[in-house]
């Protein structure tokens, strides 16, 4: 099971903009 | 006219959707020591895009709320404590819903957009970079 903390980092870094 | 740095001057919105405005902008943040309301920023666009029927969005939930809301970091300090209530009750009831973390999060946009991002025009790092 993933830690909370990775969970959070994972929500984080899928939202952040993604090079063109 | 539509440079990148065009962009950030635009709005911070525009800023915070080119990866190196917002990694640039993180990086003031993180010299002013309030990278967290960024972080939650991105955490709640982050969490709106979340499947509702997987079991760790109530993980992630639970994981934002007691990393930037429960406990008096600048996210809290920064949000109104009805807003905090609000998401304390859906926690505690288990009521997950997309927008549970939109008003806080536009609360926090606000102060961004009147503060930390004025500031971050005019900041050095900004200014190097252009």
């Amino acid at each position: 099971i993933d830690s909370e903390d990775d969970l959070l980092q994972e929500c984080i870094s899928s939202a952040m903009p993604k090079k063109k | 006219p539509d440079s990148p740095l065009a962009r950030w001057t635009k709005s911070l919105h525009s800023l915070l959707g080119d990866q190196d405005g917002a990694y640039l902008f993180r990086t003031f943040l993180e010299r002013e020591q309030c990278v967290d309301t960024l972080d939650f920023w991105f955490a709640c666009n982050g969490f709106r895009q979340m499947n509702l029927k997987d079991t760790k969005t109530l993980r992630v939930a639970k994981a934002i709320y007691k990393r930037y809301i429960e406990n008096n970091c600048i996210v809290s300090k920064q949000l109104k404590p009805a807003t905090k209530t609000y998401i304390r009750d859906s926690i505690k009831k288990q009521q997950i819903d997309s927008i549970m973390f939109d008003q806080a999060q536009t609360e926090i946009q606000t102060v961004m957009e009147e503060n930390a991002y004025q500031m971050f025009l005019t900041s050095d790092i900004y200014l190097e970079y252009v």
